[in-house]
């Protein structure tokens, strides 16, 4: 059975808001690591890798490995239900149709409990290979989310051009083009806000501007984001938290 | 236009 008690309920809700509009139906693969997710969106085209890991809640009880069938809107539904500082806590049984969901106030005087109903769902697991990526950024998620949502006025897709100057996000389309460049600035007061580029080679590369945009949903779970490229291979885009991450993996556009 | 490639033919079913 499952035991999973999360002090801050909210980052289950901000874990949610940032997949769900992405993919329909997933499995919570629970074992005594975390709770794990991995999902292709509906076109095949984006994947997502979540992990919440254990030490994230107290206490955390998981004795076999339990695959939850979850419809994500649904969850997410039932997830508005609970107060920003509730504490949450997750139990499945083995069998495993219903997840219990218990929402307690910090007051601890009010407690509401909810099943949600579980599905049977053969998804598909993918093997993400190891990779050393030729250009790995690091800046600020709402900077990243700023740009996505700007460069969207003007193309559905945006070219990421990276060099050990910095990168620049650039964007054509029937009204005009649009560019935004982010200056290498490890120095900077505010570690924050800083851009800082690992690079082994410039690389160049094409990207669905309404899937990034998408992932962008998980900018209230982490300040900073990493984007890893390489030519011809899927982008990552890495949420870390206290415990865990939010991953998301976009294939890029080819050819003219 | 660049054409849109499906993340299936990067990552291999396991």
């Amino acid at each position: 059975m499952l035991e999973a008690r999360l002090q801050t309920g909210a980052l289950l809700k901000k874990v949610l808001e940032a997949i769900k509009e992405l993919i329909t139906d997933a499995n919570f693969d629970c074992s005594d690591n975390g709770i794990a997710l991995q999902a292709m969106d509906n076109s095949h085209v984006a994947l997502v890798a979540l992990l919440l890991r254990h030490d994230g809640f107290e206490p955390y009880r998981c004795d076999r490995s339990l695959a939850l069938g979850v419809n994500l809107v649904s969850l997410s539904k039932v997830l508005r239900c609970a107060g920003n500082d509730d504490i949450i806590t997750l139990k499945a049984d083995d069998t495993a149709d219903v997840l219990s969901l218990t929402f307690e106030n910090t007051d601890n005087d009010r407690i509401s409990e909810y099943e949600l109903k579980l599905m049977d769902i053969d998804s598909e697991h993918l093997g993400i290979p190891d990779t050393t990526y030729e250009a790995v950024v690091q800046m600020s998620s709402a900077e990243f989310a700023r740009i996505c949502k700007d460069l969207q006025v003007l193309s559905d897709s945006v070219q990421i051009d990276v060099t050990k100057e910095g990168v620049k996000f650039g964007a054509k389309g029937e009204l005009g083009s649009g560019a935004v460049t982010l200056k290498q600035n490890g120095n900077v007061d505010k570690e924050e806000e800083a851009t800082l580029i690992e690079l082994q080679q410039n690389v160049s590369l094409n990207f669905s501007l309404k899937y990034l945009v998408n992932f962008t949903k998980a900018t209230p779970l982490a300040s900073r984001v990493s984007l890893s490229m390489s030519s011809e291979v899927p982008l990552l885009v890495e949420y870390k938290m206290e415990a865990g991450y939010i991953r998301y993996y976009l294939a890029p556009k080819i050819g003219e | 236009a660049a054409a849109q490639v499906s993340i299936k033919s990067f990552f291999h079913t396991v």
